[in-house]
């Protein structure tokens, strides 16, 4: 089983290991990994042990063994199809955001109640009536829902994707959600990064 | 040594906790948190041990034990002044956030380039222009930036905020940046928590 700190690290040895291969390089040393990544080179040797490659000393890991690996870990072959649910501040922010950095993910299209924002277009991306998501989900086969929306209307948002079909819901607002058990949410917090890095900081202080 | 992975869900205990203070509860079960928070209550035992609560069985954990020492982890008396730069749509976002659920952080001004935002003021928070983030920074002892800054002044913004004397970075950015050693950046990154999310969904599906 792989640790979710190293399945976050994943993509950016992907990314990495992507740029090596257009470079025509075949094989990386965990200390290379470091220097450009900012990951301490232990912690890599770790990571890439779970992949199964122990890599060799003096010759260090192959890149593509590596990156086909990662490929099938990350399943960057299947696209997957993301809805965004609220398009404010956040939402814009959110559907600018360079996502296809990475081929799998795309948001296909947002939601939102607000009449000013239905029938335009962010970055390409359609903004549709929230009256029409259940629709719009079964229709396209959509997996995963960001929720953006107000705290206010963060559960009900949550019984509307989960009703529609979608089965993975990255959650920003400060609510936690009631979902069925086979339906998976992960939250993100800027709360509680920012109160780790305190940690740490204060941490290091101390010693 | 507390593991990222526990430091992260240590905000969460925290406020589930200051509401059980609130109701006057003295004892509570793993279970209970765990129905409360949808955490797997073995996971919440570990977490507690890491404090050095052991709890008993039957009785629970001592709320107020527990929430002495988080306030004590979480350096919840000390105030730490952030900063936030680039106020577009995802800076507005963050200004808008309520962050004061955590006494702890405080956005105490924002900065930016463009003329038209100077001046102005997002729920309270001052919108400054980038010249005066150097001399605001050392006047008012802040410690940590939250960067939100277009990619291509990532880099340079980090320069600044660290020639500041900031010590902690909340990086918004796609960018990986270079800092001195004894500052401490972390990268919050909606790709990869999509694509963790999807390696979750994925594995599910093919068990
Ligand atoms: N987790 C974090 O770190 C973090 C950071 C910033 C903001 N937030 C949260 O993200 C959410 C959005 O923040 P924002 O600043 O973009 O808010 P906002 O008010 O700018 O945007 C909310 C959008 O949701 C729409 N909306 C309202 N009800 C809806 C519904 N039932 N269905 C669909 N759309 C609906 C509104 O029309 C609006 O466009 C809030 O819950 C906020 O607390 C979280
Ligand atoms: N990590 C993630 O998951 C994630 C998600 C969304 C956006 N982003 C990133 O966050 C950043 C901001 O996104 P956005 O949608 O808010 O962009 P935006 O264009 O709406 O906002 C950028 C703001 O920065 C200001 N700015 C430009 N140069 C500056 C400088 N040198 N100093 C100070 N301010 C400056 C602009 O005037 C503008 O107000 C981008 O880098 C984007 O890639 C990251």
């Amino acid at each position: 089983r792989l640790p979710v700190v190293t399945a976050r690290r994943l993509p950016l040895y992907y990314r990495y290991l992507q740029t090596l291969v257009a470079l025509g390089k075949q094989r990386v040393s965990s200390a290379e990994v470091s220097a450009a990544l900012h990951i301490d080179s232990a912690t890599i040797r770790r990571d890439f042990s779970y992949l199964g490659e122990l890599g060799r000393k003096g010759y260090g890991y192959n890149v593509d063994y590596l990156l086909r690996f990662l490929q099938d870990f990350l399943k960057q072959d299947e696209i997957v199809k993301v809805i965004l649910v609220g398009v404010g501040n956040l939402g814009t922010a959110l559907c600018r955001y360079d996502f296809y950095r990475s081929k799998q993910m795309n948001i296909v299209a947002a939601f939102d109640v607000d009449p000013l924002k239905l029938g335009q277009e962010i970055e390409g991306i359609p903004v549709h009536a929230v009256k029409d998501l259940e629709s719009f989900v079964k229709r396209e086969g959509v997996e995963i829902a960001i929720l953006a929306v107000p705290a206010s209307s963060a559960q009900v948002t949550a019984d509307l994707v989960v009703r529609a079909g979608v089965l993975g819901i990255l959650n920003f607002t400060p609510r936690t959600l009631s979902v069925p058990p086979d339906v998976r949410v992960h939250h993100i917090d800027v709360t509680t990064e920012l109160q780790i890095l305190v940690y740490y900081l204060k941490r290091g202080q101390r010693q």
